[in-house]
């Protein structure tokens, strides 16, 4: 199967939460999206990575609208769980390359991550789906990022797709 | 828009690799997966969540069948990257609640958090795209895990469907 590119998107209307040192046992990530739906923080992206002497880390990315009660929320999860803090990025740009067969690819996310490497962005989350994947970047760099990535892999201007939800 | 949940997905024919504490500054992200796709490493997964102390880790899924390679050249990252030390865990299996318009319903993905937990099923990973949440959990609870969001979502056991690739 081929690889085929698509395109590339960003959007900036985002920002990050992360919940810093859960416990790592079941019902944690549960409680913590329960008491966003109850703040009725709309939930984006959601990462969570493994788990290092007993706790992980849990991101997320919502409507920079939410964002208020998102915080609020955090704090009180935070207190609930007894996990470390919490920590928010208000300024951060969702870039995605968009395409298939991309898993017997792997080239593809290699070359995503050095074009953005070689345009001095540095890249704070990775995640992925069998059509996409999709980095979090320092929101100021968001069009350094995306001219690089559609000259890297050779893609008109036509193909900027800004995601606006 | 309504949230619409068509699915569970469960995958076990793939392994975890997780390159542990490796620096966080640009061009790492590149190194590993440009290693990976040169030991024809086929990558499904991958999954970075934030920092601290200047160093984050890289998970990724991979076919058991690659694992060999994933591991040779996860061992030569480490010691490229001065990376802390690699792990891998080769009996996961991968969930997935697919669907719609999940975004603006954050309590779809409380609610598969909380089936997992009330069935006893920890969640070692998880990512997210704009239909489809999927968790990374121990191997031998898929069965349970899927018959219980099939429950907890009202799907019938005709909407299992086994991801082969
Ligand atoms: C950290 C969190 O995901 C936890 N493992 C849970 O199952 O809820
Ligand atoms: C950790 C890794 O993603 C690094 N930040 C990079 O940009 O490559």
């Amino acid at each position: 199967e081929q690889a085929i590119i698509s395109g590339v998107t960003h959007d900036t209307s985002e920002a990050k939460v992360t919940i810093r040192d859960v416990p790592d046992r079941p019902g944690v990530a549960a409680l913590v999206f329960t008491r966003m739906a109850d703040a009725n923080v709309n939930v984006d992206m959601i990462i969570q990575n493994v788990s290092e002497d007993g706790t992980t880390d849990i991101s997320f990315t919502s409507p920079k609208t939410d964002l208020v009660r998102a915080k609020r929320a955090a704090e009180a999860v935070v207190a609930e769980l007894q996990a470390r803090t919490y920590s928010v990025d208000e300024s951060i740009a969702k870039i995605s390359l968009v395409g298939a067969g991309m898993k017997t690819h792997p080239g593809v996310a290699a070359q995503m991550f050095r074009t953005l490497a070689e345009a001095g962005v540095n890249i704070d989350l990775i995640s992925t789906s069998s059509i996409r994947i999709s980095c979090v970047i320092e929101g100021d760099k968001v069009g350094v990022a995306v001219r690089a990535l559609h000259t890297s892999f050779g893609l008109d201007s036509g193909a900027v797709v800004a995601e606006v939800s």
